[in-house]
């Protein structure tokens, strides 16, 4: 399983929308100070149900939503949307592609979907659950948190671990 | 359960102590359990010496140091239970040159195996990369990205 | 005492503002206190709004740009109650080469005044400095200093 | 008042003496990982009065005494001494030349000395303190330090203003 395609519309500093291919292999995203890197990997943990707003730097839930430039003006909705590659089903769908998409808009709804089949948060996280991309799973490594790594407490080490059993 | 989680804590810690040897062309580290008496309740403790210097607190290593033994003990639940893919972002901030290189020796390695997106300002990093994004904010406060291409040499 | 607290808050949130503009080429960032009606025990926010974006909490800001703002901060506090020296343990190290750049200028203008000694891996800080120190361990475990000639062009 | 000279020998990676001189203006000091330079920081902390071990990354006091290596013993002292230029009189004392020293034995025993004068720790930490290098102070900004000077609670805050005032 792997990622194929990251489509990101109105999700922070994503205000015109952006198509990120992936391929297998190595990824490298560079660019300078606050152009929207980390933004990236926010988005990605966002559809893939992140529901601790702390984890993706924000405070409000409509923090994810482009607030407006100089020139522009705030939208009205974030949109993410993450395809995978599922030909070895590691994902327990039967399709050989998935595509995930959450949305939210200033009103504080949001809308959940897996190859367009409306769902609920919950169906979201657990499907990546299951795949070993979990609460505590070593799946994405924000910023300046690699040193975190070693200082958690032993104890709170030990449930990273447990859930890697 | 006790016999799982003692079967996966070992081949972590089997795996963290070769990824760091690796990692630091040396040295020695290794993973306990605080109370072996107790393993389903115990915290669990990470050691590690490089080489060359004496076994001591993990809080007297360098900030380098550190960020390299944090890789390793991730590679090692990497190598596991290994994810689909990896997010990392800028991990490498904090290494010298020569630990770029060893980190993305093993980088590559790993990718094999799984996907990596790696946000990154370390050309050593950006080497190592099979498809390399831009990103920009020419119209300020919106991210803007472009395809780089990248100059491999035949390696 | 209040009258003391005031005025010195009064004296680094100006400074603050000012310096928050140098460093960002643009842009506003205020102190505020969070009770103006209890001075005395108010918390102290940070307001900072880099150029062409909307304000924000802080914590949406990147990590170049909250160095940034913390850097603004630190030297406003200096400016304002002086230290003789200043020890800076690579704060450079998530800043892209434009605001080291940026950051560099400001610590050459400040060490007229105060003496700085910064650990640095950026070559743009290195570039601005008086004295250059290598620390080496040849001898594992064991650190050797020597003193490093700056190619100094004329400035 | 500036600093001139900066002897260390014995604390942490010093197992062989080293001499730092300063001038006025900007010293920067370089390296690879784990060499020694956050060591430098640490031994100038340490010098100035230190008293919370976890701000100089030790432990047990001992920590700071070099523990040996594959080719070498442990030392049993570690010795820092620091030399400030003070013909401004910044420091309250009417010397032209201020050396700081402090030295701790594994036995667990410190000695203090200002201008070779035994004194109290309390002493050297007075001495600064008066200089506005107290507690809070940004005199020295600790590696991977710069980011808690935004996340310090607002009420914490107030008291580094408070301190400034
Ligand atoms: N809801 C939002 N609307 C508009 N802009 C936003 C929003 N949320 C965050 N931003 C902006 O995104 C920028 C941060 O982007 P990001 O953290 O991705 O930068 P970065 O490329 O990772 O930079 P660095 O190299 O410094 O880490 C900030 O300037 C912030 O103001
Ligand atoms: N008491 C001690 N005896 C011997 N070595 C010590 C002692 N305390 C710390 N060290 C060693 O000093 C090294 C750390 O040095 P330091 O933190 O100064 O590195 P650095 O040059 O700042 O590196 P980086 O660039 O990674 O931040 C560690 O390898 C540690 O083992
Ligand atoms: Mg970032
Ligand atoms: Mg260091």
């Amino acid at each position: 399983m792997h990622l194929k395609r990251l489509e990101i519309h109105g999700f922070k500093s994503f205000a015109d929308r952006i198509d990120l291919i992936f391929k297998p292999g190595i990824t490298a995203i560079v660019g300078p100070n606050g152009s929207g890197k980390s933004n990236i990997a926010d988005s990605l943990r966002w559809v893939m149900g992140e529901s601790n707003l702390r984890n993706i730097r924000g405070t409000k839930y409509d923090d994810v939503i482009f607030s407006g430039s100089d020139d522009r003006k705030p939208l009205g909705m974030a949109d993410v949307t993450l395809v995978l590659d599922n030909t070895d089903q590691t994902l327990p769908l039967d399709y050989a592609e998935v595509a995930v998409t959450r949305r939210v808009y200033r009103s504080g709804e949001s809308e959940f979907l897996i190859n367009r089949a409306p769902v609920r948060l919950k169906d979201i996280q657990e499907l990546f659950f299951d795949t070993g991309l979990g609460k505590e799973a070593y799946s994405v490594i924000s910023q300046g948190k690699i040193d975190a790594i070693l200082s958690v407490r032993p104890e709170d080490r030990r449930s990273i671990f447990e859930e890697a059993a | 359960i006790k016999k799982r989680f003692i079967v996966t804590f070992e081949q972590i810690r089997k795996e963290f102590i070769d990824l760091f040897e690796q990692l630091f062309s040396g040295g020695k580290a290794d993973l306990q359990l605080a109370d072996p008496d107790l393993p389903l309740e115990s915290g669990i403790e990470i050691l590690a010496q490089p080489p060359g210097k004496r076994l001591q607190n993990l809080s007297l290593l360098s900030g380098g140091e550190r960020a390299m033994t944090a890789i390793a003990l991730l590679f090692a639940i990497l190598r596991v239970k290994p994810s689909p893919f990896c997010i990392l972002d800028e991990i490498d901030a904090t290494l010298d040159e020569t630990n770029v290189q060893r980190f993305t020796e093993l980088l590559k390695i790993f990718s094999k195996e799984l996907q990596f997106i790696v946000i990154t300002h370390r050309r050593g990093t950006m080497e190592v990369a099979d498809v390399l994004y831009g990103v920009t904010m020419e119209e300020k406060g919106i991210t803007k990205l472009i395809s780089l291409e990248l100059k491999k040499q035949a390696s």
